[in-house]
């Protein structure tokens, strides 16, 4: 349908020129058929290094900004665990995404964080550009993704309460961003060597997410109590613990057509026609006249 | 057909007993019959490694060879081939004869990295033939 290729051209990384540009400067992918546009859209790199126009310019066009190393390393963990080697998707997953996307923040409108926290307040302004996000990827689950290096390490159960706001920036006027709207929720883990702690932003981002917003700007505070509140046990002072900015994580569900849809997986196994007798098919005769005699014998 | 097929045996003498096996060989299957063929790339060669970070291998095979004139529940393809090939047998040698091609595909999930530095895990349809079939 005419929307959803008008959703994903636009969503694309902007190789396709709008039409109403003069029709010789147009890509010449524009001229595919609509459906190979749509995945061209969808998978640019693999099909643009197949279409010899696309050879020379999508190396040179298409810098790639390197990804933060701790987000790679959860990414290749995260792969391992849903795909084997041969990179066949997993069979006994039980989720419904089939995709993943890690947005690290932009470096924009960010308080300078401290590095090395005394177990206090952790303040971070967070731009994320989800830009990348398709119109047909439908979110499931979002996440901030917190890797810790705890150089020293902590043994006793820690509580980390995590505020967070998200905030209308409104770029036009530069005005400092407002908090438009907050939540505040705390996380029990056990430190014991925990590199990640996943807090679940899902009911947070949702509604901007459902609206195509393309810019996610939010506050996080995150105040480590290390020991158990409950015995209001003297918050230790210091709390050895690099917080370095989250990254977002999107657990999505991405229903274009060449996304693979587990729940319909049935669809591969397409089921092979079951195949009439030969005598029944008026046709096979037809093709027995070409060797005529061995009718009977082709019966027998 | 059957008053054809009589008076065609009328005319043509029984085949010798002598020559069966060629007499048979017509029944056999094309010796580069049509079936799946492995074919492991690694996204190295492609020098597509810059962004595809996982896998590292990839074995999308392939589809190659002869389909048999009579095409049976072997392939599960439909009765539209065998038609194909009686036209291109009987009636005009311009329509191709029955290809070679793909029935099934398995899905693939790629690790990439996005222009703009963000990482995505998305899992592809059909990037791996599975089955082949004569269409």
């Amino acid at each position: 349908p005419h929307s959803r290729d008008h959703a994903v051209s636009d969503k694309t990384s902007g190789f396709l020129v709008a039409p109403e540009d003069n029709p010789h400067r147009l890509n010449p992918l524009l001229r595919l058929p609509k459906g190979v546009r749509r995945g061209y859209a969808l998978l640019p790199p693999l099909l643009k290094v197949l279409s010899d126009q696309g050879r020379q310019n999508w190396e040179s066009e298409t810098p790639r900004l390197q990804p933060d190393s701790r987000a790679l390393r959860y990414m290749k963990r995260l792969y391992k665990m849903s795909a084997t080697k041969e990179g066949i998707p997993k069979a006994n997953k039980s989720h419904l995404y089939n995709t993943v996307r890690l947005f690290t923040p932009c470096s924009e409108c960010k308080h300078r964080h401290r590095e090395l926290m005394k177990g206090d307040l952790h303040s971070v302004d967070l731009l994320f550009n989800l830009d990348r996000v398709t119109a047909l990827e439908h979110l499931l689950k979002s996440v901030l993704l917190y890797s810790f290096d705890t150089s020293v390490p902590v043994s006793s159960a820690t509580t980390c309460v995590c505020h967070l706001s998200i905030k209308e920036y409104d770029f036009s006027s530069q005005v400092c961003p407002s908090a438009s709207h907050s939540i505040a929720f705390s996380l029990h883990f056990e430190f014991r060597k925990r590199r990640w702690v996943e807090v679940d932003v899902t009911s947070f981002l949702q509604p901007l997410i459902a609206t195509n917003r393309r810019n996610i700007h939010m506050a996080v505070n995150f105040t480590c109590l290390v020991g158990d509140p409950q015995r209001n046990t003297e918050q230790e002072s210091s709390l050895n613990v690099a917080l370095v900015p989250p990254s977002l994580l999107l657990y999505l569900n991405d229903t274009s057509e060449q996304a693979y849809h587990r729940w319909n997986s049935l669809r591969h196994r397409r089921k092979i026609p079951v195949w009439p007798k030969q005598r029944d098919t008026p046709l096979a005769d037809l093709a027995d006249d070409q060797g005529k005699e061995n009718t009977q014998s082709k019966r027998a | 057909s059957r008053q054809r097929r009589e008076e065609s045996l009328r005319e043509a003498p029984a085949a010798p007993p002598h020559n069966l096996s060629d007499y048979f060989k017509q029944f056999l299957f094309p010796q580069n019959e049509c079936e799946l063929h492995n074919f492991r790339l690694s996204f190295s060669q492609l020098k597509w490694d810059k962004w595809i970070i996982a896998p590292h291998r990839y074995s999308p095979q392939y589809c190659k060879g002869d389909c048999p004139r009579v095409v049976g529940h072997r392939y599960g393809s439909p009765v539209h081939t065998m038609v194909q090939n009686i036209i291109y047998e009987k009636l005009d040698a311009s329509v191709p004869k029955p290809s070679c091609v793909p029935a099934e595909y398995s899905p693939l999930s790629v690790l990439t990295i996005e222009p703009d530095g963000s990482i995505v895990y998305k899992e592809y349809e059909d990037m791996i033939a599975t089955k082949c079939t004569c269409r």
